[in-house]
């Protein structure tokens, strides 16, 4: 038996809302510890690793390790017609072939029921284990939406290039170029507008921007985002949840 | 030009 329940619905929308442009079905994997995520994109070229801590729930339970493959427009329907501020419970039998989802209006005398039907999917994992960073920025995470998206209308694809004191993003177009540089900042005031880099190694890395659109839906899960670079390698972006993370690996884009 | 990369190449199957 694996029940969750959710101080506000807002947070499982918001991860789902994250995810499902991403990915069309993906397996949760429930412990005691919580529920995790790995899934790759069709092009195989984006993995998403979510960790939802127990911590994160306000009440959680689960007797048996349980893998519910869910239909992630299936469930963002669903969810959708719960109010954001709404308790959210999850639950399923053990051997489930269906997840129960209530809603509880904290006002109204209200409660809402659905069952989402559960898939059978076949999961494809790929061990991602520790990696080396050479590079480890951390921004205001609408900062580095506003980025990813002005620098799309020039190019397909977006330079990063760390050095010690400074990030600059770069886009090289049919229609012209755009460099946008950051540099680190402490906001004592607004924490949150804090920018940090740190730096073992100089990075030089492109993205392809249309992956970074897709990352970038998981803004509004969180105010920072940490990215992860090392030279040759997946970049990590990083979004941390009250008690667990949504992160995207993007493997980088070569020369030709 | 550029080309996008796998990330096959950079994890092996679990």
């Amino acid at each position: 038996m694996l029940e969750g329940k959710f101080e506000e619905a807002s947070l499982l929308k918001k991860i789902v809302e994250a995810m499902k442009d991403c990915v069309s079905s993906c397996n949760f994997n429930c412990t005691e510890n919580g529920i995790s995520v790995q899934a790759v994109d069709n092009s195989r070229v984006l993995l998403i690793s979510l960790l939802i801590e127990k911590d994160t729930f306000e009440e959680y339970r689960c007797d048996r390790n349980i893998t519910l493959g869910v239909g992630l427009g299936s469930l963002s329907k669903i969810i959708g017609n719960g109010a954001n501020s709404d308790y959210l419970t999850i639950s399923a039998d053990d051997d489930a072939d269906k997840l129960n989802i209530i809603f509880e209006d904290k006002v109204k005398d209200k409660i809402s029921e659905y069952n989402l039907k559960l898939l059978d999917i076949d999961a494809d994992l790929l061990d991602v284990g520790p990696m080396d960073t050479d590079a480890t920025i951390t921004l205001p995470s609408a900062d580095f939406a506003k980025i990813c998206k002005d620098m799309k209308v020039l190019s397909e694809s977006l330079q990063i290039i760390v050095t010690k004191d400074s990030a600059l993003f770069q886009s090289v177009g049919d229609i012209g170029t755009g460099n946008i540089v950051i540099r680190p900042k402490t906001d004592i005031d607004h924490p949150e507008e804090s920018v940090t880099i740190s730096l073992d190694k100089p990075i030089d890395l492109s993205f392809g921007s249309k992956y970074l659109s897709d990352i970038i839906k998981a803004t509004s899960l969180s105010q920072k985002v940490t990215i992860k670079l090392t030279d040759q390698s997946p970049g990590v972006f990083e979004y941390k949840l009250p008690s667990g993370y949504l992160r995207f690996y993007l493997a980088p884009k070569f020369d030709e | 030009m550029s080309g996008q990369q796998s990330l096959n190449r950079f994890f092996s199957a679990r």
